[in-house]
């Protein structure tokens, strides 16, 4: 169609802020900096949306697929899932 | 389920409402908090009891955003509804839920009693669990508040923190002994088929028996039907697919885990005069369906059509079912003959030839 597209990028931006928040709320254990080595952020993205898909049984991706996406957007408690 | 130990070193917890919100009544606030409790308790030996001043194990509150000197924030309306903290001095034990949602005591916005029994299971110790089924799950799904919100698993993650409910309050369980299924002496409170499968009750235990492949389960009654108490004295599977527990002048309908709404109801409700304060056993005819309710050494029947007692009884048991001349403990129908229980002994009757056909032991469907 010819209708211009919704602003994707603007999209694009609100699901990675919705991702990054979800996941360092939910999926972030506290360590001890000194034992893990620094790690690129997105490969440390991509692991702990795996942990997320994992837990919620979805496809493990790695990647913000629209089914994660959805799950993010529920209502939930604010206890992380993870490293309590 | 998941676990945070090592959840509080006493039984008798208090907690507080410390304020309210504008979405709601103070008395529902109240009533939704103290249910929540009693969800817990029903199936563990906690107690807890409400304090109106000073600091309790768990303090209960409601705040927006950044809420008094708490570490997490809330996010506005949706997302995050609500959280609660592990066992523990200071914030430990508390819950906060999110004023900017729209708190109700129903299925529109948030109920708030689905809610706050989820976040006390994190102040029990309780973390989330990835069964969807599970209160602990970490999404919120409402279900009817008519029905018991814990699944098996949550059940099972309270229970390996505090145990199962005990008769002594208080009194911190030991840890619940299975019995010797294949002991000489097995003897069992209640029998019922449920479809295909037959349900052996004694104390806190149910044995689930399979008949077509002699596959046996042993599990905890709380396991299955948390609200019912351990001691059943009588079941069975009515017409309609549902079993009916009996236990002193009480009784439960069961549809699967769900126990119907109002429930339980007192027996002279089906129809039994005030003297009578127990059922021994009962089971309903398939071919007739008509319900024998066995009482010492009488029985009365129920048309399970009509749902009222038939006129002419009760009956001495042994006239009718020659041979059955005994109390008897429990009884049930498969494949169109009766088993009754009496001890360690089962008397296997032909309801038609209205005679004993063989004589075995209670446990003869254990493959000991």
């Amino acid at each position: 169609s010819n209708s211009l597209p919704a602003h994707p990028e603007k999209d694009n931006k609100e699901d990675t802020k919705l991702v990054e928040d979800y996941l360092s709320k939910f999926y972030t254990i506290e360590t001890d900096s000194n034992q893990r080595g620094w790690k690129a952020n997105a490969e440390f993205t991509a692991e702990k949306l795996q942990k997320m898909q994992r837990f919620f049984g979805l496809k493990v991706t790695g990647k913000p697929d629209t089914e994660t996406l959805e799950m993010m957007k529920k209502p939930r408690c604010g206890v992380p899932d993870v490293g309590l | 389920y998941g676990v945070t130990l090592p959840g509080w070193k006493k039984n008798n917890l208090t907690y507080r409402i410390v304020n309210y919100t504008p979405d709601l009544s103070k008395e529902d606030v109240d009533k939704a908090i103290q249910k929540a409790f009693k969800v817990w308790s029903t199936v563990t030996p906690l107690i807890f009891t409400r304090i109106q001043e000073g600091i309790a194990d768990i303090m209960v509150a409601f705040g927006t955003k950044a809420h008094g000197h708490c570490p997490r924030y809330f996010d506005g309306p949706l997302g995050v509804l609500a959280h609660a903290f592990p066992p523990g001095s200071g914030f430990g034990g508390d819950v906060h839920f999110d004023e900017d949602e729209d708190w109700t005591m129903g299925s529109d916005g948030f109920n708030l009693f689905l809610v706050a029994a989820h976040e006390v299971g994190h102040a029990l110790g309780l973390s989330h669990s990835n069964d969807q089924r599970a209160l602990m799950f970490p999404n919120y799904a409402y279900i009817s508040p008519s029905e018991f919100p814990l699944s098996p698993d949550d059940i099972s993650g309270i229970q390996s923190i505090y145990g199962s409910a005990t008769k002594t309050p208080g009194k911190r369980p030991t840890v619940p002994t299975s019995p010797n299924t294949c002991g000489p002496q097995i003897s069992f409170d209640a029998v019922t088929t449920l479809r295909r499968e037959v349900i052996f009750l004694k104390g806190r235990h149910l044995w689930r028996v399979y008949p077509d492949n002699s596959e046996v389960e042993l599990e905890l009654i709380s396991a299955f039907w948390p609200f019912l108490p351990s001691g059943i004295q009588a079941a069975y599977e009515n017409m309609k697919d549902q079993i009916l527990f009996f236990k002193g002048n009480n009784f439960w309908v069961v549809s699967g885990y769900k126990v119907l709404l109002g429930y339980p109801k007192n027996i002279n409700t089906l129809g039994f005069p005030k003297g009578v304060k127990k059922i021994d056993a009962a089971v309903c005819n398939k071919n007739t369906g008509k319900t024998d309710f066995f009482v010492g050494d009488k029985y009365w029947r129920y048309d399970e059509s009509t749902q009222s007692m038939e006129k002419g009884y009760p009956r001495r048991t042994v006239n009718d079912f020659p041979g059955i001349s005994q109390r008897i403990d429990a009884v049930f129908q498969h494949k169109g003959l009766f088993y009754f229980f009496h001890g360690s002994r089962q008397l296997k009757f032909d309801p038609t030839a209205k005679r004993v056909i063989s004589e075995i032991k209670s446990n003869s469907w254990f493959n000991c």
